[in-house]
């Protein structure tokens, strides 16, 4: 049909209102539809696919590989708020790691959740992977420390740190947070590689606070969406990274170690917008 | 918050006289970009805003010299009624035990509710069921916690078949006089059709005098699909929101209330055992609304 229709300002609105149902947000959803109402030629057919390759183009230019450093021990930290996912994001992290022929071990720095040190290395037994722990109450730098000379005298390639979850906006445990990446700093001769923080799929637009407030205090280099299995779209991730310039460098998609998944714009969008 | 912004929109609009209805459609779209932000899903929005519609366009508001603060007020009592729905304190069974049972998706604060409401009810001797076998550690978890507040727990062999293990932990409860027993189950996803059918066999064998909804108060739109679901295939008796000692807005408690009608029974408002209180709507409205 050569003469289609000009989108009604009705189908404007749908479409700001499905990405809103999304957890896109409000802003980032009124950015993406006013970016289209005040585009040429398009007409109400094309208009949904106008939407999907404006987000997949905002999606293209980010690097989502999981950086590791050449003849160094590289090391992960995985940080969060409660519940994300990240202690299991670790277990399929290494088993792709491993997988691949890396040779990772595991720091169990959460010393303060129940039977959160039991958990990894549950999880490391699973996949033949070591995990250094000192046990609940322990001091998580004091942990890290520990791991990576383990990982060093191992002549490991990959050290990934579980932390506990904590919420953002409690000032002394993102303090401790810092303080356990001043540890690594502090060892001139292993490279942080990656700080990945892991957000839940159905999170909404505390997601973008708890991003924020993560890079401030720990400079996260990408974002590790987890629990995308689910009903909820994840559109949280979409704001975050276009708030925050952080990329998705992984989907979590069950509760296996084989459940990780790369960050796919075309398919991501295609299922957000539907 | 909403009701500077509304004062702004109605600033701008009462320079041209009294204010009209039309105008007072700018202080519902108001409400309504307040309350989306807030993550409230659309459809429990959409469904607010036509019910405050009638009151914030009728002459109280249009006559008030401050029509902002009173649409606010329109807000927050139709907030604190509908949070309120049904809003009550938890049941107790005729005769003992009490049984409770905690469902809910994947790191929602289940496990730990569990061990919050233990701690609480503590001189009724509670016992807890572990019943997730599923995630690795779960029943340690529980059993660590337990031991820290000195109440018994049931618990079951990895990967095993939770009913079982539910059956026995209610047996014991019935037989060694427990005023209450806590069953806690894996995370599920709404829509894994085999969890689901697990978590309803799981009810049927126990037969719990509450099915709470444990629900993550940063949960956004997906509210209301999970809470639907949930309510649909479990028949929850009440909802649980956790991590209110966060700072998201909450709005999930919202749609969960809008689409199910439960009543939120507790709140949970940080990771300590004695981080669980009752829920109050009137202080969940004011979250919500910013
Ligand atoms: N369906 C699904 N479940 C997941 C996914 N990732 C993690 N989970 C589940 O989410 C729950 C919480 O996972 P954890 O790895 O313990 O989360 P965490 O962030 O380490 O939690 P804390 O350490 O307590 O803050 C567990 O039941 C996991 O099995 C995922 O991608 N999909
Ligand atoms: N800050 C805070 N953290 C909480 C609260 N409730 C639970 N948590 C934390 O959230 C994380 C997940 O709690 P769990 O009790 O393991 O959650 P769950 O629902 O049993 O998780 P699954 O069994 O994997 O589905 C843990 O780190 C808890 O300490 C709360 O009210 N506030
Ligand atoms: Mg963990
Ligand atoms: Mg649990």
């Amino acid at each position: 049909d050569v003469f289609g229709m000009d989108p009604t300002p009705e189908a404007f609105d749908r479409l700001e209102e499905l990405l809103v149902s999304a957890d896109v947000g409000v802003a980032t959803a009124t950015a993406l539809a006013d970016d289209l109402r005040s585009r040429e030629g398009l007409t109400q057919e094309t208009l949904p696919g106008a939407l999907r390759d404006a987000m997949v183009e905002q999606l293209s230019k980010a690097d989502r590989r999981l950086r590791l450093v050449k003849g160094r021990l590289s090391i992960w930290v995985v940080v969060g708020v409660n519940g994300t996912g990240k202690t299991t994001t670790i277990a399929k992290l290494a088993n792709r790691a491993k997988s691949l022929g890396l040779k990772v071990s595991l720091a169990a720095a959460d010393t303060f959740r129940a039977a959160a040190v039991e958990q990894l290395s549950e999880w490391g037994r699973r996949l033949g992977i070591d995990v250094v722990h000192q046990g609940q109450g322990a001091d998580p730098g004091a942990v890290v420390f520990d791991a990576i000379a383990h990982a060093r005298a191992q002549g490991y390639d990959l050290l990934v740190v579980d932390t506990a979850g904590r919420l953002h906006t409690k000032k002394p445990l993102m303090d401790e947070l810092q303080k356990v990446m001043r540890v690594i700093a502090r060892d001139t001769d292993a490279a942080l590689a990656e700080v990945l923080l892991v957000i839940d799929a159905t999170t909404g637009q505390n997601g973008i606070a708890q991003a924020k407030a993560f890079k401030e205090a720990a400079n996260v280099s990408g974002l590790v969406l987890a629990k995308l299995d689910g009903t909820a779209k994840g559109g949280i991730a979409f704001a975050v990274e276009r708030e925050l310039e952080v990329p998705v460098k992984a989907v979590g998609v069950g509760e296996q170690a084989s459940d990780l998944v790369p960050f796919e714009p075309q398919a991501y969008v295609d299922a957000l917008v539907g | 918050s909403l009701s500077e912004r509304l004062e702004t929109a109605f600033g701008r609009l009462r320079r041209k006289g009294k204010l009209t209805k039309a105008d007072v459609e700018e202080g519902l779209k108001e409400i309504r970009l307040a309350l989306l932000e807030a993550d409230v899903a659309l459809p429990v929005v959409r469904d607010f805003v036509e019910r405050v519609r009638e009151e914030a366009v009728g002459e109280k508001v249009l006559r008030s010299l401050t029509p902002g603060q009173q649409i606010v007020k329109v807000v927050n009592d139709e907030l604190v009624r509908m949070l309120g729905t049904n809003n009550r304190e938890l049941r107790f069974a005729d005769a003992p035990p009490t049984v409770i049972l905690l469902v809910g998706l994947q790191g929602s604060g289940k496990t730990t509710v569990a061990a919050k409401l233990a701690n609480q009810l503590k001189d009724r001797k509670p016992l807890l069921a572990a019943c997730d076998l599923q995630r690795p550690g779960a029943v340690e978890q529980l059993r660590q916690l337990g031991a820290q507040i000195g109440v018994d727990v049931e618990g079951g062999e990895p990967n095993g078949d939770p009913i079982p293990v539910a059956k026995r932990a209610l047996n014991k409860a019935v037989t060694e006089n427990y005023g209450v027993l806590i069953v806690d189950s894996a995370g599920r996803l709404a829509v894994d059709e085999e969890l689901m059918a697990q978590a309803r066999a799981i009810k049927d064998a126990i037969r719990p005098t509450e099915t709470f909804l444990v629900l993550d108060s940063m949960t956004g739109q997906d509210a209301v699909q999970t809470a639907s679901a949930f309510n649909e295939k479990l028949e929850p008796t009440g909802a649980i929101l956790t991590k209110l000692d966060g700072d998201a807005r909450g709005g999930a408690a919202l749609s969960l209330v809008g689409v199910t009608g439960l009543p939120i029974v507790f709140a949970a408002i940080g990771e300590r055992i004695e981080d669980l209180e009752a829920f109050y709507p009137d202080r969940m409205a004011s979250r919500i609304l910013g």
